[in-house]
């Protein structure tokens, strides 16, 4: 029934998200701010080559070098509303192998995404590098912002480097940079930033657009040192990466980039959580 | 110190370049994962008998669920009427995050250290998280609530039997369920 309606709200006293007809969100409103930001999964097919010249180089443990552009997961996804008192989740399925919880807590000022990728399917004998991204309507002309391993943030220039003029042979990795817990864009009015629980390789390739790199699996060795292919396996399958990003929308004028910094702290060092019997306990 | 030493060895190994980026190989990836939980399971003894100084529970277990990131903990999930969870905060400030339990699909109360009834959500661990192979039969839900900690605090999880309520100190409606004990608990907790 719920799938029917043309857009869906999920909203607590902070927070309201809408997701669109095709069940991905497509707008988010907090901090005073609405902005329409949709989310989709991608994957990039591998490189795949006999490494013995630089235009053959495969994508492996060492590099990322997609083959051709992104490849959309998902044109309608399935999902499912779950309305506690405290917390509010969207259950959210685009194929078979990911799957994402959205999820809204009454009293915090961020979205949590809780996505689940794996096992990649390789029976077509490509590789895959599996990304999220999110488009939004800020104008950031080309600059983003990353953080220097959890400390400060630097500003990056798409297709550009701070000293030198570079040759941009590779489009896409070319602009990517680490993101060990903080990516950002803003123009003169609006922030996003995304705040990751892993170090992941991010990316903005387009004006309003964020991209983090979520889980790979490769079948080439890229001729750097390991020697073999990125291609774990766990139990008889491919590897099962589950993880969480967070989404912080802002007025730049309120300096949000502090609020993060404290979010990030918190995200990085959670409680300690232990368990005991009550019947055992004093 | 023999427990944390391995821990501090462990760690010194996991400084290698490999181990930091994932360039290592995979029967090597394997192995550190060996040695790290090897390593976390032997400093565990320490937190253990160090929480049992600074709390009240002196023959607490003290389980840390190394598989909460999969929504698997056996311990929440299968043990038993009441549940302690003992949360240590590692921030130099006071914090209020949202702590998330595996258990089974039942009703469940919620108090703090002082007997008071915390506002809980008994929420489905997605299907497709379920649905994986190495994790079947494990709990399929998660009891959601919110937690304050300066530094060191548990809170109190029992199932509920039948008996209609509202808590009168915070007035949280219990959907229609309480605990006979979780109410003398509460009258305890009364400031005189």
């Amino acid at each position: 029934d719920i799938q029917s309606r043309a857009e869906i709200v999920v909203k607590n006293s902070l927070v309201k998200l809408t997701f669109d007809g095709t069940g991905h969100l497509n707008q988010v409103e907090m901090n005073g701010v609405t902005e329409n930001i949709r989310q989709d999964f991608y994957y990039y097919n591998g490189a795949a080559g006999n490494n013995a010249e630089f235009k053959n180089r495969s994508s492996g443990a060492y590099i990322f070098r997609p083959n051709g552009t992104e490849i959309l997961i998902g044109n309608t996804v399935s999902f499912s509303v779950y309305e506690g008192a405290q917390v509010k989740e969207v259950h959210q399925r685009f194929n078979q192998w990911v799957s994402q919880v959205i999820r809204i807590y009454e009293g915090v000022n961020r979205v949590e995404f809780e996505w689940l990728v794996g096992p990649i399917p390789i029976n077509d004998n490509i590789g895959k590098e599996v990304i999220t991204r999110f488009n939004s309507t800020i104008k950031s002309n080309g600059v983003f912002y990353t953080d220097s391993n959890g400390r400060e943030m630097l500003r990056r220039e798409r297709n550009k480097r701070e000293y030198f003029k570079p040759n941009m042979t590779e489009a896409v990795s070319g602009n990517y940079y680490p993101v060990t817990a903080r990516i950002a864009i803003e123009d003169a009015t609006k922030r996003i930033a995304l705040l990751n629980d892993r170090a992941q390789g991010g990316s903005s390739l387009k004006d309003g657009a964020l991209e983090l790199m979520l889980h790979r699996r490769l079948l080439r060795d890229d001729a750097f040192g390991v020697g073999e292919a990125l291609n774990e396996t766990a139990f008889g399958q491919g590897l099962v990466a589950r993880g969480k990003v967070y989404l912080v929308l802002g007025k730049v004028k309120d300096a949000p980039s502090r609020y993060e910094r404290v979010e990030q702290q918190q995200i990085h060092l959670p409680f300690w959580k232990f368990f005991s019997s009550a019947s055992k306990a004093s | 110190d023999d427990n944390l030493n391995q821990l501090r060895h462990a760690m010194g190994v996991m400084q290698h370049h490999d181990a930091i980026t994932g360039t290592e190989k995979q029967h090597v990836a394997q192995d550190y994962d060996r040695l790290l939980t090897a390593a976390i399971e032997s400093a565990q003894t320490n937190a253990r008998l160090a929480l049992q100084k600074l709390t009240n529970l002196t023959s607490g277990e003290f389980v840390s669920c190394l598989q909460l990131n999969i929504s698997v903990c056996d311990f929440t999930k299968d043990g038993a009427n009441q549940v302690v969870v003992t949360l240590f905060n590692p921030l130099a400030r006071p914090s209020t995050q949202y702590v998330r339990v595996p258990v089974k699909n039942e009703a469940y109360i919620v108090t703090d250290d002082t007997g008071r009834v915390v506002q809980s959500d008994l929420l489905p661990v997605p299907s497709e998280v379920q649905a994986l192979s190495f994790r079947s039969k494990r709990a399929t839900h998660e009891l959601v609530f919110s937690a304050y900690v300066e530094k060191l605090r548990s809170y109190y999880i029992k199932k509920r039997v039948n008996r209609r309520s509202v808590d009168d100190q915070t007035g949280v409606q219990l959907n229609g369920w309480e605990d006979e004990n979780i109410s003398e608990a509460k009258l305890k907790a009364r400031p005189l």
